[in-house]
């Protein structure tokens, strides 16, 4: 564990619990894109199949237990609890555009041709692009409230310093990833563009709103 | 070079 690492972690973290607070606060999911959020829970269910195989620390397992649990938890405020609040008007995005490529990729770049390998995989190229129904969501309607950014920035966050992790292991672990490292990259420049938004406006007290 | 199959990340 390096600082990287952790801070990611807890960026993540963040991330999850400000957005299940802003539901639950505000009894609204508007804003919210459902797809992302099923998206998401697709990818800890595939990725965390290993905590019934192997054992890493009481801190990898709990929270990936926290990830599963709150992205279903959100899953359910959105189409059930909340579901009279949520954009479904704005929330077109083809969720089929994002899963079958990641499946079909993760069939054909892996390390090992296993169930959980392949799985493990298609977890990492999805998790990638999964955030794309949200913003398709934001720019679709031209804004954010300032909650749903920073909800955004601390999530965008996290992949970013994971490739700083990644940096770190590969120099003092002897450690690469490639699957990971080019998957996390691309996940990192696809918030670059909200990352400039919510730099020069959120940050300055205003509401983040697409130029024209 | 080790890869990182010990999916210690989350």
């Amino acid at each position: 564990m390096n600082i990287f690492r952790l801070t990611g972690d807890l960026a993540h973290l963040t991330a999850i619990i400000i957005l299940l607070l802003k539901i639950w606060k505000t009894r609204s999911c508007s804003g919210i894109s459902g797809k992302s959020q099923i998206l998401f829970t697709v990818v800890y269910i595939t990725r965390y199949l290993d905590l019934f195989t192997n054992y890493i620390s009481a801190y990898n397992t709990l929270m990936k237990i926290i990830f599963v649990v709150s992205s279903l938890a959100t899953v359910f405020l959105i189409y059930f609890k909340f579901k009279a609040t949520y954009d479904r008007n704005h929330d077109t995005f083809r969720m089929e555009f994002l899963i079958i490529p990641s499946i079909i990729l993760a069939l054909l770049i892996r390390h090992e041709f296993t169930v959980m390998e392949v799985l493990w995989t298609f977890s990492i190229y999805l998790e990638a692009v999964a955030i794309l129904p949200q913003l398709f969501l934001v720019s679709k309607t031209g804004e954010a409230e300032t909650i749903t950014s920073h909800y955004l920035f601390a999530l965008g966050s996290y992949r970013g310093l994971y490739l700083l992790n990644w940096i770190w292991r590969y120099y003092f672990e002897n450690f690469l990833d490639w699957i990971s490292i080019v998957a996390g990259f691309v996940q990192t420049v696809l918030y670059c563009d909200f990352f400039y938004l919510y730099v020069t406006r959120v940050l300055h007290g205003r509401k983040l709103r697409l130029p024209a | 070079l080790k890869s990182l199959t010990l999916k210690d990340e989350l």
